[in-house]
């Protein structure tokens, strides 16, 4: 979802 | 990545090159809270065990291991090369304080009842106050060399351009990550005190005084 930390950012 | 995320990345960069250089160059550790350099360095390995699960981007990787490499150096600098500088009386805010409490929210609040994701936030919310060990170093002995202050600034810098980062991400992607947000905004509020001393007192006056 939406909300969902992605893991992209530091 | 926009510019908010970048110069939010560069500024703990240069953080954490900063203190790393500082303890190098002039071989002592006098006035470091070694016990929030060791949150710091659980801080990037329980957030970055995704190294070994997935791939984001060169930058991504490359970033997680220098942040971890160097946390992981400043811990060995302080407890192990300059121990002999280490101001233990002076380090001595209890961590089992903030850990234990992160540790049980980061299980009943987050994103995925998953190992992986129980230590990401677990690690999200551990940095949102691991600073508060070198806060309370500094307010107890009433002083911080300039260098510190320095150090100190960039690392609250970056996570309230983190904020502006999500600000700009909620508005242009539709993205949004309340765990980090909070915990993000909490971080940032802790560092307000020091801003504004560090502001109206910290560039001009030397040593640094509370």
């Amino acid at each position: 979802s939406d909300s969902q930390n992605d893991k992209d950012e530091l | 990545m926009n510019v908010f995320r970048l110069t939010g990345d560069l500024s703990h960069l240069a953080a954490i090159i900063i203190l790393l250089l500082k303890i190098w160059k002039s071989r002592s550790c006098a006035g470091i809270s070694g016990k929030s350099q060791i949150l710091f360095a659980i801080v990037f390995t329980t957030r970055y065990l995704d190294l070994l699960t997935s791939f984001i981007s060169l930058y991504n990787t490359c970033m997680k291991v220098i942040y971890i490499g160097c946390a992981y150096a400043t811990v060995y600098l302080i407890y192990a090369k300059f121990r002999a500088t280490y101001d233990g009386n002076h380090d001595s805010f209890r961590v089992e304080f903030l850990v234990v409490p992160v540790g049980g929210l980061s299980v009943l609040i987050n994103h995925d009842f998953s190992p992986l994701e129980i230590l990401w936030t677990f690690s999200i919310y551990l940095e949102s106050v691991a600073i508060l060990p070198q806060l309370f170093m500094i307010s107890k002995t009433g002083e911080a060399e300039t260098i510190t202050t320095h150090y100190l600034f960039c690392l609250g810098l970056y996570r309230a351009l983190y904020l502006f980062n999500w600000i700009w991400r909620f508005y242009f992607e539709g993205f949004f990550d309340m765990i980090a947000i909070v915990a993000g905004v909490v971080q940032t509020v802790l560092y307000c005190d020091f801003f504004y001393l560090y502001v109206t007192k910290g560039w001009f006056s030397r040593p640094y005084r509370l």
